[in-house]
């Protein structure tokens, strides 16, 4: 069964399932270790031990074993097989790594997370993209300073009036756990509209990205460990071998990047496929189109487009046009005169046919009864008389030519009873003396 | 009583040219 429509075939919302977007996708890093190799250090926690235990690793972009590439980001998250992805040792701290993401296509996400193998950054930013990377704004902000970071006041209050606004909080950025930490960002949760979703434009455009980029602004260690201003050589990227230092060094590591949502569709879809030039895009239903299920498809604009809630599926209905016209247009005049039921407007009107709905027969023809006023014939010609009639418009309903003084018929082609033809055109039946 | 349909044959055209049906 399709999930858009009830068994009986009236429409309904439908939508795709929810899903980890950011699994399988690509990750554009500004740093990555590894090339060339490089060491690094890191401070790990073992049970009740102060957090002094160094643990080195070489990062060798050229050796599988040793790599840590951005693809580690987002494949496969298993807590037996954890892959990190790292970026270059970091000479200070603080220091700008930036990861971003392209979903390829509009989604509507819940959440953000980023799952840590090293210590959190101390300041993290997530910006969207809701065009493709065009235009990016503020998602959200982590940091224990946020008006010195970010300008913005720790944990903001959210109301109706700033419900698509990025806040900045100082949650998630202790130092601990040094390794596995999480950082994760609900998009909707504590926004006021959240609850009454389906009715919240301004929520649903919140919610709404195509793009995510996370900036990872401060890198921290524990103090009493961390390298000083400069004197991390530790991590010295040119000549790893040389190196034999246990100094912990910065860089910032991620085992999993996860963008939980659904392929955004309006609610005229139930999964997203991927068409011929390989893009992501809805498989529209409810006689929608594009890419987001987003216009009406072309004849079916007897109403605007809306999008589907969980009370009205909003599908576009087609526009009644008698089956003599292929093209029709909505008329936002018409709309709200019927009382925001019908605006569409036929065009080009064919078989002789014309109005709105090409309902009724053009000038020079009238209806014929016996058809139903879809049948391609419905409408005939008037065929008045060239010399009897007094015109060539007939009356629509009837066929009635209008006829000069003395004919008759329906066509005007005979003299009435008392009349006979005359040899003059202009006064084709004359009265018999 | 059915009257017959105009003749288009007895009308005389010579003032009326451009009334005049092509096919008569």
């Amino acid at each position: 069964p399709d999930p858009c429509y009830e068994d009986t075939g009236a429409a309904r919302r439908c939508i795709p399932e929810f899903i980890n977007a950011a699994f399988g996708k690509e990750v554009t890093v500004s740093s990555v270790c590894g090339r060339p190799s490089s060491r690094s250090c890191s401070v790990v926690e073992r049970g009740d031990e102060r957090p002094s235990v160094r643990a080195c690793q070489i990062c060798d972009a050229a050796d599988p074993r040793r790599a840590h590439p951005a693809s580690y980001l987002t494949d496969l998250n298993s807590a037996h097989n954890l892959t990190c992805w790292q970026s270059e040792n970091l000479n200070a701290s603080p220091y700008n790594v930036t990861l971003t993401l392209s979903l390829g296509k509009k989604f509507e996400i819940t959440y953000v997370s980023l799952q840590f193998c090293s210590p959190r950054p101390e300041s993290l930013a997530i910006y969207k993209s809701m065009d493709y990377g065009k235009t990016w704004m503020p998602y959200q902000f982590y940091s224990s300073q946020c008006r010195r970071m970010y300008n913005r006041p720790n944990k903001a209050t959210i109301t109706k009036q700033n419900e698509q606004e990025a806040l900045c909080t100082d949650g998630h950025t202790d130092l601990y756990p040094l390794s596995g930490g999480l950082i994760a960002f609900s998009t909707l949760d504590g926004r006021p509209s959240g609850k009454d979703f389906d009715n919240s434009p301004v929520l649903q455009d919140w919610v709404t990205v195509t793009d995510i980029r996370v900036v990872f602004s401060r890198p921290q260690l524990p103090r009493e460990l961390g390298p000083g201003p400069g004197s991390n050589n530790g991590g010295r990227d040119d000549d790893p071998m040389a190196v034999t230092s246990t100094l912990p060094t910065y860089f910032y590591a991620v085992g999993d990047f996860q963008v939980g949502g659904r392929c955004k569709c309006n609610g005229h879809a139930s999964r997203c496929l991927k068409d011929k030039e390989g893009k992501l895009v809805c498989d529209c239903k409810h006689n929608t189109e594009g890419p987001e299920c987003d216009r009406c498809k072309p004849f079916h604009y007897d109403r605007p487009w809306q999008r589907a809630n969980a009370r009205e599926a909003n599908e576009c209905l087609p526009c009644n046009c008698n089956l003599h016209a292929r093209r029709c247009r909505f008329n936002m005049e018409l709309y709200k005169l019927s009382g925001r039921k019908s605006g569409g407007v036929c065009m080009n009107c064919r078989h002789n046919t014309a109005g709105r709905h090409c309902h009724y027969c053009k000038e020079g023809f009238y209806r014929d009864m016996a058809r139903p006023i879809t049948h391609r014939k419905a409408c005939k010609a008037c065929d008045c008389h060239p010399v009897g009639a007094a015109g060539k418009t007939c009356n629509q309903t009837t066929g009635q030519c209008p006829c000069k003084d003395g004919v008759t018929g329906v066509t005007c082609n005979r003299c009435a009873k008392g009349y006979q033809q005359s040899r003059s055109p202009v006064a084709p039946c004359i009265k018999i003396p | 009583e059915v009257m017959p349909t105009l003749d288009m044959a007895l009308f005389d055209w010579t003032d009326y040219e451009d009334m005049k049906p092509a096919d008569t």
